[in-house]
């Protein structure tokens, strides 16, 4: 809850910590709407009881995917030397990202259940902003298909499956979606889609159509999507990935029509509690806040948005406007610690360590070096932390958005500098 | 003292307006 003086939260510190079970929304999940609302799914995480993950990875193997993750996400915004524009890279192409043991990028935590084919089968896809095409593994699995959690998807079982061919320009739409350039088999003259990710994890196989239900009143026909049948990375039990990006292949423009180019959705709190993905305008619960999406710099299939201010306790930190422009911003469901330019990061962590003097420090903790020994509270006071927008958008984080609480001995500011002012 | 919400448990909404161009954020949406 918000402290009397309106600068401090005061937070439950076992609200901050993982627990082993799962919390689920009683209302706005999988099936459960009405018939003119618009279609809404439960988000659970990855790792959580909810999604019945067994073993979750550790916060440092967390934070290395989460790493490499960021810096994927940098290299294509890399500057071609000496010209001062940016250029638009895509990691299959022209990124070359240092494979590290145990690092994934292109999938995120968060999943979603979604039905493909007739009959519809379930399949829980990682639901990522920070990409375009919606790939599943297939049968028959021509080369490799990893374990996952639900059936492999079968086409052959599917009367409304179809491959597309080579010469469709469905299949010219695929470079820009994917930053490789399709092929065609030489036997069927099928369209081939292939999409690598930044760690070398890929899906290669054939770019389909397919009936996507996201609910049994929400159904879209000929959603095109990948059907791997090549498929090798650590996307975990997920089934693939559905792809929110902003290129014409992202069900969100394969949608438009339907859903007006619209989609909102509530992470969960906690990795043991549900969230919701929802498509379409209306049904907001809330006043709502706009900031421009930006072009992101060039590469405009990302979500980019202009910070221009932080405040910490009710004051804004002295940060030029120049540190936020330089930079840039990105909005990305998929990277877990936002990442702040350093001279951004310096003034937030220096006024948030002033506002919690009366808490002992405790060591760092991967790339979260503010970190606090809170077990012998039950309750905290933490400042609260302030994101403005361009357009004079403020917003409030919660403590769940301030700190991450790996164990009450550890429990860190949730944010991380950058090393390069430009990333 | 009557204790009707709890600010703890809850979530940001986020809403993509992508044809808008604009992204917006609500505190009671979830």
């Amino acid at each position: 809850k918000v402290a009397p003086d309106g600068h401090h939260l005061t937070v439950e510190l076992a609200a901050l910590l993982p627990s082993a079970a799962c919390s689920r929304r009683s209302a706005k999940v999988t099936g459960v709407k009405k018939e003119d609302s618009s279609p809404s799914l439960e988000v659970v995480h990855r790792h959580g009881p909810c999604a019945g993950a067994s073993k979750a990875p550790s916060e440092a193997e967390i934070f290395v995917r989460d790493q490499a993750r960021v810096d994927l996400i940098h290299s294509k915004f890399s500057e071609e030397s000496g010209s001062g524009s940016v250029q638009r890279i895509r990691p299959s192409k022209a990124t070359k990202i240092p494979a590290k043991s145990g690092a994934t990028i292109g999938s995120g935590n968060y999943i979603v259940s979604v039905g493909l084919g007739t009959p519809k089968k379930e399949l829980s896809l990682i639901f990522d902003t920070g990409s375009d095409l919606t790939w599943t593994q297939c049968e028959p699995c021509a080369r490799y298909c990893y374990s996952q959690k639900d059936p492999v998807f079968a086409p052959s079982k599917s009367t409304s499956y179809s491959n597309i061919s080579c010469s469709s320009p469905s299949c010219s739409q695929l470079e820009s979606g994917t930053g490789n350039e399709p092929g065609c088999s030489s036997a069927t003259k099928s369209c081939i889609y292939g999409i690598q990710y930044g760690d070398q994890s890929f899906s290669v196989g054939y770019f389909a159509k397919e009936t996507l239900s996201l609910s049994s009143y929400d159904v879209i026909e000929n959603f095109l999507f990948g059907c791997g049948q090549n498929n090798r990375g650590l996307f975990g039990s997920a089934a693939g990935l559905l792809g929110l990006g902003q290129d014409k292949i992202s069900i969100v423009k394969q949608t438009a029509q339907k859903y007006g180019q619209i989609f909102s959705y509530c992470l969960p709190k906690t990795a043991s509690s549900t969230g919701y993905l929802t498509f379409g305008g209306g049904g907001n619960g809330g006043a709502l806040k706009y900031t421009p999406i930006t072009k992101a710099h060039g590469v405009a299939n990302f979500y980019g948005l202009d910070v221009v201010g932080i405040k910490v306790g009710g004051t804004q930190l002295p940060i030029s406007s120049s540190v936020f422009s330089t930079s840039g911003a990105i909005i990305d469901s998929g990277t877990v610690i936002t990442r702040l330019p350093p001279a951004a990061y310096d003034a937030l962590k220096s006024a948030f360590q002033k506002g919690m003097t009366a808490y002992p420090k405790a060591p760092e903790l991967s790339i979260l070096d503010t970190c606090y020994d809170l077990s012998k509270y039950t309750s905290v006071d933490v400042p609260k932390v302030s994101f403005l927008f361009k357009g004079g958008t403020e917003l409030d984080l919660d403590a769940i958005g301030i700190l991450y609480g790996a164990s009450p001995e550890q429990v860190c500011l949730a944010f991380a500098g950058n090393q390069d002012p430009r990333s | 003292v009557a204790i009707i919400g709890n600010v703890q448990q809850k979530s940001l909404q986020v809403v993509y307006d992508v044809g808008g161009g604009r992204v917006g954020f609500g505190y009671n949406g979830c």
